[in-house]
């Protein structure tokens, strides 16, 4: 019950919100009751499953609001706390309060009783709400590109993660994204991915364009293009997760 | 004189810093004085560049150390302030100051005379220290890829550039990367944004796996590979830029 996901990675465009869009989905049509959070000012969650909506995060969190009143049915069994640009504003004043790091985790507490998973979609670099994702967080998600940078950027979140929750046992998997296997760096990559984290790391999601054609279509991938590799791949991480998880 | 450009775009992984270190190096290459400035904790410009520096931005922000002290040269004409995961930590500190938003400008205002550039990585999301080169900046450059989150990435950052500068004039160019001329969604987006942007949109930087293995490499596209698409338009970039910029 109540499982908080933080899905986050210090590197930017690697396929954060894509993934939060598509394993939430995916939990979703096999029956688990998720919520969907955005602390990414960018809003890109409402964005990708192409809803408008009327309240935001930045109201449960500044103004003082419930979140459940904020929180907006996205698809069946799929709920959503959005962001918008107000939440650029937030950040400093959210960081002067002395609890500055819990606020996420107190606002979601209420709301944990009624889903059985909450994924945090967290935005590219480490801002106050992307430390208050972790520290709500119970199990972290780190997406990553096969690449150099991106690779980085996850000894750097191990780093952080250790520092913020003492220990980086809440990471509990690594998901290679826009795997593209003719590229030879990339094979050797995933190899030494592989090599570095062992179980950690599952099956790659290939490259593949209906992914982003989905996003800029406001569906998830099983809406627009079930039959893509796109999809196959996010409904094979469900299941992996699934089961992780020890859901149904 | 001492042009502070901040390049930033709160859409992450389309290319900033692939654009700062090939635009600096390009604009170093003819002569100019150049400064990087990395304010992104993942601190990707000294790994791009292959260097690896002993003093950080976070010494000159939070430690009171001099600017001037913290650079390190990394090419001829060709210096960098480098940043590390300590400038995590640096974010709530800073936005407790009463003069948050203008901590790098302070820093960097003594270094402006010894530069004809000083070009600012920002990373993907609008943290405080993204608000800082903001507010410092003389020039705004915002790549973006040809993506339909990207593009709505870009009009939220003018509404929050006109908000901090109170207009959004110090936008001086929009630059598309990874642009892909097989995508027909790309051919078609690429038209949107020339016809709601004009002649702001530079011509694009064309998708090449080259500039993805320079940067693993720790070297500019020029030393990689002079002859790759990436060089070529990213030295017709420095060439645009320099005209725009009256420099030679
Ligand atoms: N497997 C994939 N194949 C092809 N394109 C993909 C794939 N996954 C994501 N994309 C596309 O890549 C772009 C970046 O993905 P996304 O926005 O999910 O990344 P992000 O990490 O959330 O970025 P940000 O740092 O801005 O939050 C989007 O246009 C998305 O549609
Ligand atoms: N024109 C291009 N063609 C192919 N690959 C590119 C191109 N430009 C950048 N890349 C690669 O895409 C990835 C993302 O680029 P980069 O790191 O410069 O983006 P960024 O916007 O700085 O990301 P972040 O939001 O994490 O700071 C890198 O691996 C880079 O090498
Ligand atoms: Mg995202
Ligand atoms: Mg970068």
């Amino acid at each position: 019950m109540g499982r908080i996901v933080a899905v986050t990675n210090l590197k930017g465009g690697i396929g954060k919100t894509t993934t939060v869009v598509n394993v939430g989905a995916g939990l979703a049509l096999k029956g688990a009751r998720v919520l969907l959070v955005d602390v990414d000012a960018q809003g890109n969650l409402a964005l990708a499953l192409g809803v408008k909506p009327r309240r935001t995060l930045y109201e449960a969190l500044i103004d003082g609001a419930r979140a459940a009143d904020c929180v907006m049915s996205a698809r069946p069994n799929l709920d959503l706390l959005a962001a918008d640009e107000s939440l650029l504003s937030a950040q400093p004043t959210l960081s002067r309060r002395p609890d500055w790091s819990r606020v996420l985790d107190q606002a979601l507490q209420p709301l944990k009783r009624h889903y059985d998973f909450i994924f945090v979609d967290c935005g590219g670099s480490m801002t106050v709400l992307n430390v208050n994702a972790l520290m709500a967080a119970t199990d972290v998600l780190v997406p990553t590109t096969v690449e150099h940078l991106s690779i980085k950027g996850i000894e750097k979140l191990f780093k952080q993660v250790v520092s913020l929750k003492s220990g980086a046992t809440s990471i509990r998997v690594i998901v290679p994204t826009m795997f593209d296997p003719r590229l030879k760096q990339s094979t050797a990559l995933l190899e030494q991915l592989q090599a570095t984290y062992g179980a950690l790391i599952a099956p790659p999601i290939r490259v593949n364009v209906r992914l982003s054609e989905s996003s800029a279509a406001g569906q998830t991938i099983y809406e627009y293009d079930r039959r893509s590799r796109g999809a196959l791949d996010y409904a094979q991480l469900v299941e992996r997760l699934s089961a992780l998880w020890s859901f149904r």
